[in-house]
């Protein structure tokens, strides 16, 4: 997982909760650590950003740290609710 | 739209409030919920009818954590609510955070403002990534006796169940988009280094580290500041912006909208009673003068003498030659001015008093 070096064990779970439960990412099979631009995070975190309006970057930066922790809605913005 | 396009195969549902929120009055519940639903009846063909006996289409509760739905709450904060895509059963119903505290009010969390997004939910609709539609999946507050659906959210609950019955079909506001080559700005200003422009409820902003345009409502920075912003301009040396509407202006530093404001622009500049609005507005830091325009005018505003100059107004034409007689914008940035009207920007350069360059509008945002 690609992350910026400073950011915290705490974000970087923040990211994976944020992604399982909106973004449809699947905890199996994933590593926070694996190599760069081959990790499932990145792919969904490019989505997430995309879908936000951010800058597309694949990393947690702060801009999309900030957007994961705003107060929001429980439906995903992917793939149906179940 | 949700995935499979679920839908009510009826247009006149119904709607059960399980249980109430201690945080509100019951007839506040009643209330937020009646309105919430509006907010979608006023735009489509549907009604929302409330029952207290049998089985509604749509059932409210209040929940804490885990309420045997599978998708347990999280506690404060995070998040607030969720809804079911059409459907029987728990289809349809929408349940709300009991951990959060619910509002009536612009305090966290507002029920009509939140209530309102999951019955588009309830009713078919996903997640827009419009940001100025209701349907965005963060929670942004603005004014709590006014929802206004945008043309996204309008177009999508149109789509699953058709126009409105009224005869004069709904519309709602667009997003702004930074590349629309349309683009047209209500204001404009240089705020501490970056440019920022201003169209209806939003904010485009430029940094000089970011080669994309930020936009968002105005109300995240200043939540007190109204809509549709008509003049701004930054007194740097004062570490201030002013921004104008109608014939009242505020006064922000940062983040603060500083307290006092609004307050009236005839008492504070001296513009006389007829001027009721200012169109345009920048400040020059080397001269410590303000300019305003005002239809095919302008007047200038001695910031240290804190008067207006004699002399003034002056035709626009005749001063800013090239820029045309009135202008929507204008900021100043290194030692330009650049005007905005329309789709068209003009680069003004003052010492040789003419324009070196027309522009788009949008040309700050490297589309």
């Amino acid at each position: 997982f690609p992350a910026h070096l400073e950011t915290k064990q705490q974000d970087l779970e923040i990211v994976q909760n944020y992604l399982e439960k909106f973004y449809d990412l699947k905890t199996e099979g994933v590593r926070i650590a694996k190599k760069k631009g081959s990790s499932p995070v990145v792919e969904k975190l490019k989505k997430m950003q995309k879908f936000f309006g951010l800058k597309v970057t694949g990393k947690p930066d702060d801009e999309t740290l900030k957007v994961m922790k705003q107060p929001r809605c429980g439906v995903p913005d992917v793939s149906q609710f179940a | 739209i949700t995935e499979g396009n679920p839908k009510w195969e009826k247009k006149d549902l119904t709607y059960s409030i399980e249980n109430y929120t201690p945080d509100l009055a019951k007839e506040d519940v009643d209330n937020a919920i009646r309105k919430a639903f509006k907010v979608w009846s006023d735009v489509s063909p549907l009604t929302f009818t409330k029952i207290s006996q049998g089985e509604a289409d749509i059932k409210i509760s209040f929940n804490y954590g885990d309420h045997n739905d599978n998708s347990p709450f999280d506690g404060p904060n995070g998040i607030l609510a969720h809804a079911f895509q059409p459907g029987p059963h728990i289809g349809g119903d929408a349940h709300f955070d009991e951990d959060e505290n619910w509002t009536k009010d612009h305090r966290n969390y507002n029920l009509y403002r939140v209530a309102a997004h999951e019955f588009g939910h309830s009713l078919g609709l996903g997640h827009s990534s419009d940001i100025g539609a209701l349907m965005f999946p963060s929670y942004a507050f603005s004014d709590p006796n006014d929802i206004q659906l945008s043309q996204d959210d309008i177009d999508g609950i149109q789509a699953i169940y058709g126009p409105s019955d009224n005869v004069i079909q709904p519309t709602g506001p667009t997003t702004p988009q930074a590349c629309d080559r349309k683009l047209t700005f209500d204001a404009a200003t240089t705020f501490r280094g970056e440019k920022m422009f201003f169209k209806d409820r939003f904010y485009l902003r430029k940094s000089p580290y970011d080669s994309e345009a930020e936009v968002n409502f105005i109300s995240l920075f200043w939540p007190s500041l109204p809509h549709g912003i008509e003049a701004a301009h930054e007194v740097a040396e004062k570490d201030i912006v002013r921004f104008f509407k109608g014939n009242k202006y505020w006064v922000i530093r940062g983040l603060d909208v500083l307290p006092g404001y609004p307050k009236n622009i005839h008492n504070t500049f001296g513009f006389p009673k007829t001027v009721q609005k200012i169109d345009a507005a920048f400040s020059d830091e080397y001269t410590g003068k303000t300019y305003f325009f005002v239809q095919n005018k302008y007047w200038r505003y001695d910031e240290q003498r804190r008067s207006m100059d004699a002399d003034f107004p002056k035709l626009i034409t005749n001063d800013f030659p090239g820029i045309g007689s009135k202008v929507d914008a204008v900021f100043s940035d290194n030692e330009f001015i650049y005007f905005f009207r329309g789709t068209r920007q003009y680069k003004f350069e003052p010492q040789k008093k003419r324009v070196v360059a027309v522009l788009k509008s949008n040309s700050w945002f490297n589309c």
